[in-house]
C-alpha cells in the first residue's frame, strides 16, 4: 500500500510537472508599450497607450490560450466564451505579476510603469489602488511563476459564462488545471496545504477588479476620445 | 460570431500566437 500511495503520488507529480511546464512554455513575450513621443503627456495619451497595449496583448492571450491542454479541443462557440468572460481577468493578472516587484507601481508593460500620481491625472486612481491590493496580496504570498501561470489557466476555466455548450468539457479543462496547482503545491509547499486554497480565493478580488476595469474602459469608449483597436472594442462589447 | 470577428478569426488561424 506505501508502495502504491507513493507511485500514485510521483505519477500526480509527473502530471502536474507536466501541465505546469507546459503552461510555462505556452507564456506570451514580453510587451512593450512604444508610447508615441509625438502626443502631449495627458490623459488622453496614457489611456490610447493603455488600449494599444490591451489590444496587442489580447492578440498574444488569444494565442496563448490555443495552447493550454485541450482548450482547441472546446468547440470554437465555447473558446469564445471562456474568452469573452475572462479576457480582462487574464490581462489584470499578468500586469499584477509584473508589479510585484515594482513599489507602488503598475507595470502595465516593460517600458510603462505607472505609479499613484500618473494613474490620478488618468482618471485610473480608484482601479490602481484596487489591482495594487492583489499586487500586496501576491507580494505577501511569494507568488511564484507557476502558480500565476496556473491562477491565469484557472480564471480562464472558471469564467462562469452562462452560455457555454458542453458544460463537462469546460469542467475537465478546469479540473485539469486545478489539480496541477494542488500537485504543485503538494510537492513544492507541502508545509502550506492551505496554499492551493488560498491562491484560489484569490480569484474573487481578481473578478471584482475586472468588472471595474471593464466598466472604467467602457465608459472611455462611450467618451469617445481615445482611439481604441477592434478587438480591444470586440471584447469591451461582450461584456 | 459575427459581433466578434476578430476573436473568431484570431482562434480560428492555425498560427498559435500571431494576429
Amino acid at each position: 500500500l506505501p508502495q502504491m500511495h507513493k507511485r500514485t503520488r510521483t505519477e500526480s507529480y509527473i502530471a502536474e510537472n507536466k501541465v505546469v511546464s507546459h503552461l510555462l512554455g505556452a507564456e506570451p513575450e514580453k510587451v512593450y508599450a512604444m508610447h508615441d513621443p509625438a502626443l502631449p503627456d495627458d490623459d488622453i495619451k496614457a489611456l490610447t497607450t493603455l488600449c494599444d497595449l490591451a489590444d496587442r496583448e489580447l492578440v498574444l492571450n488569444i494565442g496563448w490560450a490555443k495552447h493550454l491542454p485541450g482548450f482547441s479541443s472546446l468547440s470554437l462557440p465555447d473558446q469564445m466564451r471562456l474568452l469573452q468572460s475572462a479576457w480582462m481577468e487574464i490581462l489584470i493578472l499578468r500586469v499584477v505579476f509584473r508589479s510585484l516587484d515594482a513599489q507602488d507601481c503598475l507595470v502595465f508593460a516593460e517600458d510603462y510603469v505607472m505609479d499613484a500620481e500618473q494613474a490620478k491625472q488618468t482618471g485610473l486612481l480608484e482601479l490602481h489602488g484596487a489591482i495594487l491590493q492583489l499586487v500586496r496580496k501576491y507580494r505577501a504570498m511569494g507568488l511564484e511563476r507557476e502558480e500565476f501561470v496556473t491562477l491565469k489557466a484557472i480564471a480562464l476555466t472558471n469564467s462562469d459564462s452562462m452560455h457555454i455548450e458542453d458544460i463537462d468539457a469546460v469542467q475537465g479543462l478546469q479540473d485539469c488545471v486545478h489539480e496541477a496547482l494542488q500537485d504543485y503545491e503538494r510537492s513544492h509547499h507541502g508545509n502550506d496545504p492551505r496554499r492551493a486554497g488560498k491562491l484560489i480565493m484569490t480569484l474573487p478580488l481578481l473578478r471584482q477588479i475586472s468588472a471595474k476595469a471593464v466598466q472604467y474602459f467602457c465608459s472611455v469608449k462611450q467618451d469617445g476620445r481615445v482611439p481604441m483597436h477592434k478587438l480591444f472594442l470586440e471584447l469591451l462589447e461582450a461584456n | 460570431t459575427e459581433r466578434h470577428k476578430i476573436l473568431h478569426r484570431l482562434l480560428q488561424d492555425s498560427s498559435p500566437a500571431d494576429g
